[in-house]
């Protein structure tokens, strides 16, 4: 099972959105998708759940994993063809502080995912906007590491703290962690703005290609997601964007990304 | 000094783009202000300092607060007329950590206020998108609650959250923490998922009028700030919008902001 960690410290960038779209889009390439919510906040458990109008979450979710010794295959709910989650709940917030000064709070997803290593090809990990104790046990859990970013300033000031963790966390935790790819989302298409930061970024990551670093074979994806007022709406109706709005630009550009991640990084 | 606290814990909703260039706004209208960046992210600091393009950050700020007792006045640098910045720095992350289980720790910043209490007519405080200590610091310190909120699908699930919160601390720690207002912050004019979303916020805020609660007299401000790429500019500079682009639509809306809070939040 590939592990990947969708990661990004910064607000509202498009993590909750490509970690869901991604995942419906890989589900209908025939591959079997594990969609794992570390955020408190939940976005990803209510945009795949079908009592979504009522915003209702399971009670056992994966706080009972992290507090409760549960198993992960006891919480995991079906979210269409090929697709499942692993929900959040709001009582994951408790988890920063309920396991402070905790031995071992970096590793306990980790420790959990061999029991459902062969019951999917992919897990993907949608992650809340900080570096805490949930985040952490997303990259301690991973092999790959997608950044998505919106190409505003101080995007890459952003980034360059999340690579100086994702440095860390390979050293001391987690050899096997690679940053594979960093996804411009939310593209505002013919403003300079968009432009001047995408140029930055992808100068960023030529650079890094001759070092020893876990980002020296990142992947600056050609596909960007632009802006397309459907991908807002879609959760709305508990749809990922090819059930809501197939034929829109948010279809076509997860679409574009997902033949992108099949070709370039997820093997045959 | 009057005291107002920008939260939202979802992420990159326009909370540090309020706290800014309505700082700057009331500024400019004679008020002196003072904006405390209570983001370890930093952004707020990072708009206003005029080392930016460097996203340099002062070495001394609100962590030496937190952690070494430091006076709020040490800090505190000039950023325009009228306008000055208690910045944040990369090590305020590890307040959370650091104190967790201290005793008082989320009223740090309210006791550290009295010494600047004359110094300014306004404080306004920017936040980061998390209902933690540091956030908890903010609404114990604060009078007034802003909350700007992107009018897509789960912004009134997170409202109701946020609401939830400052219910607890006006009741066990702050009094006199209200919400003053609902700011609809990058609104896609012409969009029906905007259109919506205002009319069941608009909604929730009526029926909320004749309840003994702390939202009883918010108002959902008459303004909305569109989306503008010139706000997302703006940061690059070291500007507010004022200076950035004075005509834009995102000057023109973060004015009328200001005139609607002097005229229903500011007595004179
Ligand atoms: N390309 C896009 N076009 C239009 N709206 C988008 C796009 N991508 C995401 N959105 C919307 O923008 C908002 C923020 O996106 P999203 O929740 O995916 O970001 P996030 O990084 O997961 O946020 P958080 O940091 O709070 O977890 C959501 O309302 C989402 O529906
Ligand atoms: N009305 C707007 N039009 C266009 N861009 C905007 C607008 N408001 C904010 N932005 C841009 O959107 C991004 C997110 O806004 P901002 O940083 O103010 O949100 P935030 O709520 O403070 O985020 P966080 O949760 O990460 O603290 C920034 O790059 C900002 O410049
Ligand atoms: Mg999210
Ligand atoms: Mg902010």
């Amino acid at each position: 099972m590939r592990k990947i960690a969708v990661l990004n410290q910064k607000g509202g960038v498009g993590k909750t959105t490509t970690a869901v779209n991604l995942s419906a889009a890989l589900a209908r390439r025939g591959r079997k998708v594990c969609l794992a919510d570390l955020d408190p906040q939940a976005h990803a458990s209510l945009h795949l759940s079908s009592g979504l109008r009522d915003a209702r979450l399971p009670d056992r979710n994966l706080y009972d994993v992290f507090i409760h010794e549960a198993n992960l295959r006891d919480i995991t709910q079906p979210a269409g063809e090929n697709l499942w989650v692993i929900p959040s709940g709001i009582d994951l917030s408790a988890v920063e502080l309920e396991m402070a000064g905790v031995a071992g709070r970096e590793v306990i997803l980790r420790q959990k995912l061999p029991v459902i290593d062969d019951d999917y090809d992919l897990l993907v990990i949608d992650c809340p906007p900080s570096l805490g104790i949930l985040t952490l046990n997303a990259l301690t859990a991973a092999d790959e590491v997608f950044i998505p970013l919106q190409p505003h300033f101080l995007a890459l000031h952003g980034v360059s703290k999340l690579l100086e963790t994702i440095s860390l966390v390979s050293q001391r935790l987690n050899a096997q962690l690679t940053l594979a790819g960093v996804l411009l989302c939310m593209f505002e298409s013919g403003t300079k703005l968009a432009k001047e930061v995408a140029g930055d970024v992808a100068e960023f990551f030529e650079q890094a290609h001759d070092q020893n670093t876990p980002w020296a074979n990142a992947r600056l994806f050609e596909t960007k997601i632009r802006r397309n007022i459907k991908l807002a709406e879609a959760p709305s109706y508990g749809q990922s964007i090819f059930d809501y709005a197939p034929t829109s630009p948010g279809a076509q550009d997860y679409d574009a990304l997902a033949d992108e991640v099949v070709e370039h990084i997820l093997p045959t």
